[in-house]
């Protein structure tokens, strides 16, 4: 189904901000707009990675996957217990 | 825990711990199923208040608010978003959308690495004794990133993340996920920036044993833990209508089977189900188990629910039997009929038994707790196996530490067993696995940093590295229960956790971020993987010859490539982190074809944090029919011994 979502883990290259923006999180935002009217934001994250975790189509990830300033966009994954 | 503390060593040398005021400005950082704050292992008596350098808070959620925090379980987060955004609200009448632990996994992993003295803690008696964790004045931190639907890595980073800003100071993850390259796997990243921060991060090896490279959490920044066993069983035979007897395991507590013996049927030939010998749910026909002990063989659902579906089915009694994925290991478990658990061994004599005899019967008797079992520890058969799949090149796992049958504290929600159907509640649950290794890693490198407070998480882990210990007491090397045979570094890593000897090592091997990020250059990524994992520009120079030999590890994989050059070297750096001295070298290799030279051969060290290299060659002479050889490299001053794995492959 080309409308089902999953959600993806996308790796910003923060260096790699337009002066434009104030703050990366506008930055985030902005990117994610592009590819989406409706994705939301789950988290971003500030140490671990430079980046945000969103629910996506396979075709809006490989989008934004090849905009500008986009390191990667990684389908989540599972963990289990051990 | 009632048994690790001295097993370990930890009792008999408490004047040699640090400090309880320098242990108490450790955070332990846990991500698991949260936290039941009521056990009594979170009790803060005794304990200053929180370090000021602690950021981190209570959050308020379902049945849980600030005020289950105290000045032991001083943190205590919750990670949902994701696990919403993929499987839709959390229905809280089921779990807790709070730190609250609905589960028990995730208390028991915090208690066994830091919670406090507890008197008279067993689990329906067995195990009996004073629990405590390994660091009993850490401070813990909860992170609650497993719900019942699973761990989601964007709620794991994100928990990571929090963790960071939060200022702990270790961070204990039980969990995995597969083996993804490291910069796809979010533990992975988390643990890069971690490490980045001076945040030890242990990590389970997995319970995929004893396959070969089986291991989760592979990455050289990560710390990764196997299990072995304690010196403490929970035997309970099985009695034979024929006069044998044959040793099982339980953890069994209720009313007890009667005094004759019992008729007694294979799960399989008591069902129309192809399964039917596993005890699958609704696989057993009540006509035929009825008022009978069952023997079940294990495997595919939890060996607890087979009980269940014996009980439920009318059964009076289960024997379990191992088959060959399990061997010989047996694992305790609280069932809710009278059962026990056996080794493939003892199961196939005890099947041989009921397919011969026309009217077989058997009783199971339960013994209480033994302690002092010999040989111990030896390798879990669960345990996850290298070599790593990633890169062969880094020896995982990096040690191993008590991981079956361990008592530690358990959630108020659930009962031991975990099944919807147990409605016992217990203070403490005994379970098994590398999820419960890992935290007693966790809690002993938080001594390490008590003790040693500028070290890095390299150096903490290269102390409990080279003076965790291979051989028994005689000398004969740790076993593997898996096959009966002597272990080896791709079952142990460096050894068994010795926590006394790593507050005082000698020297260590110490990594920074730098090195991890030549590592990967070494490994061919691109700029953008680099930038994804390290969340800075990290250009590779390519004038430099990047080698993963060259990780100042303190272990060795030797990969040897069939036909091509047979000659491999290997580069250390160690610290001087004790008195000066005059360290001599010896290395030996299993496999007479790998000579093993060491230049130099002697290293002086005058002063404390001095640094010296050396280089190890590795040389093959003629073709090798074996595929793996292992070996040891040591450097001593008579008064500690800095030890290595060397484990020997061809590609």
């Amino acid at each position: 189904d080309a409308h089902q979502r999953s959600t993806y883990i996308v790796h910003m290259a923060k260096s790699e901000m337009p002066a434009s923006f104030e703050h990366h999180s506008h930055w985030y935002d902005s990117s994610l707009k592009s590819v989406s009217d409706t994705a939301e934001m789950i988290y971003t994250y500030d140490n671990v990675i430079h980046g945000f975790s969103t629910r996506l189509t396979a075709e809006e990830a490989l989008l934004l996957g090849s905009q500008p300033g986009i390191l990667s966009v990684l389908p989540e994954l599972t963990y289990e217990l051990h | 825990t009632t048994r690790t503390p001295e097993f370990l060593g930890l009792e008999k040398s408490e004047s040699m711990s640090p400090e309880a005021n320098l242990a108490s400005e450790v955070v332990i950082g846990v991500l698991d199923t949260g936290v039941w704050p009521e056990s009594k292992s979170f009790d803060d008596s005794g304990l200053g208040p929180v370090p000021s350098s602690w950021k981190g808070a209570c959050e308020t959620g379902t049945n849980f608010t600030s005020s289950n925090c105290n000045r032991k379980l001083i943190g205590a987060r919750y990670f949902s978003k994701g696990y919403e955004a993929a499987l839709g609200p959390i229905d809280e009448s089921k779990e807790s959308k709070s730190p609250r632990d609905d589960d028990g996994h995730g208390t028991h992993t915090s208690t066994t690495a830091a919670g406090s003295l507890v008197g008279e803690a067993s689990l329906f008696g067995y195990a009996p004794g004073t629990a405590r964790g390994m660091a009993t004045h850490a401070r813990v931190a909860a992170y609650k990133v497993c719900w019942v639907g699973g761990c989601f890595s964007s709620d794991i980073l994100a928990a990571m993340d929090k963790a960071i800003d939060d200022n702990v100071n270790v961070l204990s993850m039980s969990l995995g996920g597969g083996m993804p390259d490291y910069f796809k796997d979010s533990v992975a990243i988390g643990a890069f920036s971690a490490m980045e921060k001076g945040i030890l991060v242990s990590c389970s090896a997995g319970n995929a044993g004893p396959t070969p490279s089986s291991l989760s959490n592979l990455a050289p920044w990560i710390t990764t833990v196997g299990a072995g066993t304690l010196d403490r069983d929970f035997p309970a035979y099985v009695s034979l209508g024929n006069g044998k007897n044959y040793s099982g395991v339980s953890l069994y507590r209720g009313n007890s089977l009667p005094e004759t013996l019992t008729p007694f049927i294979y799960a399989g030939n008591a069902s129309n189900s192809t399964s039917g010998n596993l005890c699958m749910m609704g696989t057993l026909a009540p006509e035929k188990v009825a008022g009978k002990i069952v023997l079940c063989d294990r495997g595919v659902n939890a060996r607890v629910q087979k009980g269940a579906v014996v009980k439920e089915a009318g059964g009076a009694g289960m024997v379990l039997a191992n088959t060959a994925a399990n061997g010989e290991e047996l694992v305790a478990d609280a069932h809710l009929l009278p059962a026990t658990s056996v080794g493939e061994r003892s199961g196939n004599a005890i099947k041989n038994y009921l397919f011969s005899d026309p009217k077989p019967t058997v009783t199971i008797l339960f013994e209480g707790t033994k302690i002092g079992v010999q040989p111990s520890p030896v390798i879990a058969a669960f345990s996850s196996r290298g070599p790593n799949s990633i890169t062969p090149e880094i020896l995982k796992p990096d040690i191993i530490a008590p991981g079956v049958n361990i008592l530690a504290g358990w959630s108020g929600g659930v009962g031991p067993t975990g099944l919807s159907i147990d409605t016992r509640r217990v203070a403490f649950n005994i379970i098994s696995g590398t999820s419960m290794s890992c935290p007693h890693v966790s809690g002993l490198a938080a001594l390490v940093k008590a003790a040693h407070l500028d070290w890095s998480p390299a150096a903490i882990r290269s102390a409990l590295m080279t003076t965790a210990y291979t051989a028994y007491k005689k000398g004969e090397s740790l076993l593997d229960v898996a096959t009966g045979k002597p272990a080896t570094p791709y079952d142990y890593g460096a050894g068994h956790v010795n926590p006394i000897a790593a507050l005082n090592p000698g020297l260590v091997y110490d990594l920074a971020a730098e090195d991890y990020l030549n590592f990967v250059c070494a490994l061919n990524y691109t700029e953008s993987q680099i930038n994804s994992l390290a969340r800075r520009k990290f250009t590779c120079d390519t004038s430099k010859k990047y080698s993963l030999n060259d990780l100042n590890y303190p272990s060795f994989s030797v990969v040897f490539s069939s036909g091509r050059s047979s000659v491999v070297k290997h580069t250390r750096t160690l610290t001087n982190v004790g008195s000066p001295g005059t360290y001599k070298v010896s290395a030996t290799s299993e496999n007479p074809s790998v000579k093993i030279s060491v230049e130099p051969d002697s290293l002086n060290f005058s002063e404390t944090n001095e640094k010296k290299a050396y280089a190890v060659t590795f040389t093959a002479t003629g073709s090798s029919s074996i595929m793996d050889s292992f070996g040891r490299l040591e450097w001593t001053d008579g008064k500690h011994t800095v030890a290595s794995p060397i484990a020997i492959t061809w590609s």
